[in-house]
């Protein structure tokens, strides 16, 4: 409403230009937080070394250029294939792996997703990327196998279990969509990833955080549909 | 779309530009630095009434009826987008996955009369 007069919709009188700009922020930053299914803005996050995170967007930006079937991170701009008014809110996520527990042979890495998107989107795709620095002279098999906890949460089972001949050094990937598929269902979601590698191997995941080979997951996932169309 | 400015009373689209370093969120959110959360306002007297935008998808004649059969009413029509566009948010989340979504609909491109 212009000022001094009454807005004709909901009859309050026309704010002052201070509490009409507040009004309008908190107004932002609750649309953009329910845009995002979000209760509130997330805490101070812990951020990879900037070294990870270009190597990881260089790795998935060759990725893309040369397999258009995924379409890889951080496109610019909205999503070309949907079409207008139709969008289904898509999101893309890039996980980076957490140590857990290792031996001498095996190796143990966490990829943890949020509980929000879990609870209000299904994964369209997952790529796990892991790199391997210079296993030596020979081929090495390397088994790598996905753990799922089951429901009571007390053990884990094996997923899936693939067997990797690396012969340089350089990166892999592997498909995860059905494992994180199946995380996204569960309280916390968590994808944990087991290397047995061979005896004299250094260990895939670099103690040191800010080196730029960390491996990551990134997963394409989409909001679901708010109702199910069900066939009788 | 027309937008606002000058001491025109008529619908138009109103920038609001939200900085999110004005309001602490630029820690979680890496980009773009603000949101354009323009809106419309302003008056859509009955001869404005699909001018320009959205109604100009209705048959002309049978608006023109409704206009002169409620001309007695008086009744208004009212400003609303004519145009709207995705906001592309790159942020963390309470992970410190990083995110990227294309929120449909959010930022404001013009307005209209109904």
């Amino acid at each position: 409403a212009a000022r001094g007069e009454w807005c004709p919709a909901c009859g309050m009188a026309a704010l002052a230009p201070g509490t009409q700009r507040d009004v309008l922020l908190a107004l932002a930053k609750q649309s953009i937080l329910a845009k995002l299914r979000l209760p509130a803005r997330p805490s101070a996050p812990q951020p990879p070394s900037r070294r990870a995170l270009l190597t990881a967007l260089r790795r998935l930006r060759a990725q893309r250029s040369d397999t258009s079937a995924f379409p890889g991170m951080l496109r610019d701009g909205p999503v070309p294939h949907l079409r207008p008014g139709m969008e289904l809110q898509e999101y893309e996520i890039l996980s980076f792996a957490e140590s857990g527990s290792s031996t001498s042979r095996s190796v143990h890495l966490h990829f943890r997703f949020s509980r929000e998107l879990a609870g209000s989107t299904e994964i369209l795709q997952a790529t796990l990327y892991l790199f391997w620095a210079a296993p030596g002279p020979r081929a090495q098999h390397v088994t790598i196998r996905l753990l799922q906890p089951d429901p009571a949460g007390l053990n884990v089972t094996v997923a899936s279990e693939t067997q990797l001949e690396v012969q340089r050094s350089g990166w892999t990937t592997l498909d995860v969509g059905p494992a994180v598929r199946s995380l996204f269902g569960q309280e916390t979601p968590r994808l944990t990833v087991e290397l047995e590698v061979p005896e004299d191997w250094e260990s895939p995941l670099p103690t040191d955080h800010s080196d730029s080979h960390r491996p990551f997951v990134v997963a394409q996932a989409q909001a679901r549909t708010s109702h199910r169309i069900r066939r009788r | 779309g027309v937008d606002c400015g000058g001491d025109s009373r008529m619908c138009c689209r109103q920038e609001f530009f939200v900085d999110f370093k004005e309001i602490g969120w630029e820690d979680w959110i890496i980009q773009p630095e603000g949101y354009h959360m323009n809106y419309c306002a302003g008056l859509c007297p009955l001869h404005m009434a699909g001018i320009p935008g959205l109604a100009a998808s209705f048959h002309t004649a049978v608006l023109n009826r409704i206009k002169a059969a409620s001309a007695a009413a008086a009744v208004d029509s009212c400003c609303v987008p004519t145009q709207r566009r995705p906001l592309s948010l790159l942020y963390y989340d309470r992970d410190s996955n990083i995110v990227k979504t294309d929120i449909p609909d959010m930022i404001v491109d013009s307005c209209g009369c109904t």
